[in-house]
């Protein structure tokens, strides 16, 4: 569903160069739920972003489906994105003004599409706010802010999931809501899941756990087991 | 160090009224390490906020030392909180325009005392950000951001430091240090440190464990082992 391939990326110039990514070359298949663990500031955000279209590589190549984004224009990266993208980040991004309801349903009226209200209700369900809807971000505590942002890229039902700390904020019951459902969607609807996470409970949800160091790939386990 | 007699705390008004603390009894002891741990929700972080000075609570009171917060002044609460209070919060709130070493140093300038600069480096060096000083905000990743709102409360020495969640972001090696530097602090220096955390890894490192729900207390743990 996504690969990247010789993936680095560089911040900064001259002395003050960071190179976040340094070599990675990874596929995350269909219908398969891949969790990315590693190092505070080993590249992970920036591998997340690069591989959804939301950042540029400085050099290789990232694919979604079969286009490459470093082809495409900003107009059609955006439409891509919107179509296909839903992304979980670190600092949730929610936009203050609106409700969490409102929060949640927004890609959906980007893309003009109708939320499904079954499918819309058993993710609010899910994560646990049906009486938090019209509340906005600064009335919800830290981890409703981070349900409504997964609750906003699950309503969307996209092909390929990018979660960023997903659970960082959260408990252990509320976790497992989330984890158990992205597992769901992707078992079920055949929906593809990359997840960065320092929990390893949280990483046993995944087919196949990831190790980054230093902006390289260094190891990989498969069904892994806390 | 710190203690409130049965707190409460309300948000809004009639129907879309929560009752965030609903009649907290807690006195957390000089020289002592306490963790909270509970659902999202729970109410947290408007505990740590009330004890800390941050915010008001709608009946019950609030101590550090011997001064009763709802008896100070705006000016009176913002010189105590400056001169014995460290606070770590949820989303960091660091100053963008400033960089890493600056948000560090930050209230030490506020409170017109000079850095004392083994100290600083100690704390740098623990978080270990002694590479990224010269780095705003936008240019760190989300754990690095986390590091850098732990160093700016741990480099005042306040008398008691409030954190909430501070190892969320972070990998079990950057936790460690923390951690460790935190217990440090209480045994050899005898800060009190009050940590909200999800993390039962994190809890293990207090002396003591305590449990919200529903913002009122439901339990106690001495001395947790994990
Ligand atoms: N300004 C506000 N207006 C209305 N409700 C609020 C406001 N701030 C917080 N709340 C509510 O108060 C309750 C407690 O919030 P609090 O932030 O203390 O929870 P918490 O235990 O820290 O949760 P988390 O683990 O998710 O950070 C939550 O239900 C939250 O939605
Ligand atoms: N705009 C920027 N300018 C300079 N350096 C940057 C910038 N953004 C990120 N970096 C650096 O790139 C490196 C990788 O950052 P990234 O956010 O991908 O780390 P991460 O693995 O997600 O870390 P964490 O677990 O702390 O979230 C870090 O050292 C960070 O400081
Ligand atoms: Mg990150
Ligand atoms: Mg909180």
């Amino acid at each position: 569903a996504a690969q990247v391939h010789d993936a680095t990326k560089r911040y900064g110039k001259g002395d003050s160069t960071v190179m976040a990514l340094n070599g990675v070359t990874v596929g995350f298949q269909k219908g398969r739920f891949t969790a990315i663990m590693g190092p505070s500031g080993s590249g992970k955000s920036t591998l997340m972003q690069c591989a959804a279209g939301l950042d540029q590589l400085t050099s290789g190549r990232a694919f979604i489906g079969s286009a490459e984004l470093g082809r495409l224009s900003e107009k059609q990266l955006t439409l891509l994105r919107r179509e296909k993208v839903g992304f979980v980040f670190q600092q949730f991004n929610l936009l203050p003004t609106l409700t969490a309801g409102e929060n949640i349903a927004f890609p959906l009226r980007l893309a003009k599409r109708r939320p499904d209200k079954a499918w819309m209700d058993q993710v609010v369900q899910t994560v646990g706010l049906a009486d938090r809807l019209d509340h906005k971000p600064s009335e919800l505590s830290g981890g409703q802010q981070q349900r409504v942002a997964v609750a906003r890229a699950l309503v969307e039902r996209p092909e390929i999931i990018f979660a960023d700390e997903p659970t960082g904020n959260l408990d252990t019951h509320s976790s497992g809501e989330i984890l158990s459902f992205m597992q769901t969607a992707v078992r079920d609807l055949g929906q593809t899941v990359v997840m960065v996470t320092h929990d390893p409970g949280a990483a046993s949800y995944a087919d196949r756990v990831l190790f980054l160091t230093d902006g390289r790939l260094t190891g990989e386990v498969m069904a892994p087991t806390v």
